[in-house]
């Protein structure tokens, strides 16, 4: 009584998928677990008409089953059980395997929310029934709620540290059950319940957005999925206009300046709190023209309430620096503005993105983090051997 | 590159779908309609 039936129709999936693929997305379709059958199972057949189109037009795909299934029995009354959620997903790839297109498409799963005792009861369960048939293990995670969500927790290290034990969580079950298989995060934010207004849209976000890329990649998890691109709510990455907010130009400086392999990086001091300097150390995004292989990317933040300098250890103090310094516009830490080394980052017109140009330190500076900062440094030459 | 970035980076651009043909002005309208009450049925349920 709760749902009306919504129906999807071609144009719908064309424009997604047109969307997806002119954008250089992958798209993953979710597909509704909610249709069942008397006995209990997953009922293939209105997923089957949808699959059907999409082999007609020749996409490519990948595949979900089911939102958050830990929360079906609140949200729609009808409680699936782990087993059973993995007996589906065995009955959606027996149907993908129908189809030569679809046959080596990914398939992702179960979108389990926060991981408590009884959800990772359901995912243990889902696992061993299904895992043997998903690409990729998937989790959703918010650090608060939207309605509550005070200024101060998107800058409190304590909440940031919160991600970390749930991650390890994860691994730790999809390696005792499913080893060698992949853990994403298939839906992440800030805030859940649509993000926090005046907060999600905001500067502030990025502390919890780069902490949680950078944490991520450094615990292990191979995709983190962004909720959300444009929609409901405040937590997306550009407004009802379609304008990059705070978190767009982040995630863009971060994707041009950061790759995938993943360095251990540590910050020790006397005189501050650890836990209020992040610092994340990557091999630079080699995709970038202006570095080569070997340099590395370090990123950081600065929760304190004054700035911090960073001295790199003697390894790399001899090398040139770019530096790529984000701080907040007119409005502080709730401005929709980023200053990208004192200039304010906006599309040049509707179709291109501004050139993000480094600043030249010189070998031996110390690298400066002002307070609420995100500093990105690109070491050249550094010759990182993980990175050659 | 992760699998998933080479995935990404390879993938086939179709520039005679991508280039020129705009979405036209009746389903844009019609979309934007459709959006005021899906925003709110969204909202709704990420509450929930």
């Amino acid at each position: 009584e709760t749902y009306k039936n919504a129906s999807i129709t071609k144009k719908t999936i064309d424009l997604l998928y047109r969307f997806a693929n002119c954008s250089g997305l992958h798209l993953i379709f979710g597909l509704n677990a909610l249709v069942r059958n008397k006995n209990d199972h997953w009922n293939s057949s209105n997923a089957k008409l949808l699959i059907d189109y999409c082999d007609s037009k020749k996409y490519n795909l990948s595949w979900e089953l089911g939102n958050e299934p830990n929360s079906f029995k609140k949200k729609s009354g009808l409680y699936v059980d782990g087993s059973q959620l993995g007996k589906d997903f065995i009955t959606l790839h027996d149907l993908l395997n129908k189809y030569s297109r679809y046959r080596t498409s990914g398939l992702f799963g179960p979108d389990i929310g926060q991981p408590k005792k009884s959800t990772q009861k359901m995912l243990k369960s889902f696992l061993n029934a299904g895992g043997k048939v998903i690409d990729s293990v998937t989790w959703h995670h918010y650090y608060v709620d939207g309605r509550t969500a005070s200024l101060e927790d998107f800058v409190n290290p304590n909440i940031l540290d919160t991600l970390s034990s749930e991650i390890k969580t994860m691994l730790r079950i999809a390696n005792d059950t499913v080893p060698g298989k992949l853990v994403w995060l298939g839906e992440t934010s800030s805030a859940y319940g649509g993000g926090s207004p005046g907060l999600s849209n905001t500067y502030i976000n990025g502390f919890m957005w780069l902490d949680k890329l950078g944490m991520s990649a450094k615990l292990g998890i191979d995709v983190v999925m962004r909720q959300a691109l444009f929609g409901a709510g405040s937590y997306n990455l550009v407004d009802s206009d379609f304008e990059p907010l705070p978190d767009y130009w982040l995630s863009l400086v971060f994707k041009n300046l950061v790759g995938s392999i993943v360095l251990n990086a540590s910050f020790r001091s006397k005189n501050v709190n650890v836990e209020n300097i992040r610092i994340y150390l990557h091999c630079t995004n080699i995709n970038n023209p202006k570095y080569k292989v070997g340099d590395v990317t370090l990123f950081a933040m600065n929760l304190n309430s004054y700035s911090q300098e960073i001295q790199l250890p003697s390894i790399l103090s001899g090398k040139f620096v770019d530096e790529y310094l984000l701080l907040p516009g007119e409005g502080g830490l709730l401005s929709q503005t980023v200053l990208l080394n004192g200039q304010v980052l906006k599309m040049v017109d509707d179709k291109t993105l501004p050139d993000l140009n480094g600043k030249q330190l010189h070998p031996g500076s110390h690298l400066l983090l002002p307070s609420m900062s995100f500093g990105f440094f690109v070491v050249k030459s550094a010759m990182a051997s993980a990175c050659l | 590159a992760s699998v998933e970035e080479r995935i990404t980076w390879n993938l086939p651009k179709k520039q005679d779908v991508c280039d020129g043909s705009k979405v036209s002005s009746s389903v844009q309208q019609k979309l934007w309609f459709q959006w005021a009450a899906q925003e709110q049925a969204i909202l709704k349920e990420a509450f929930s």
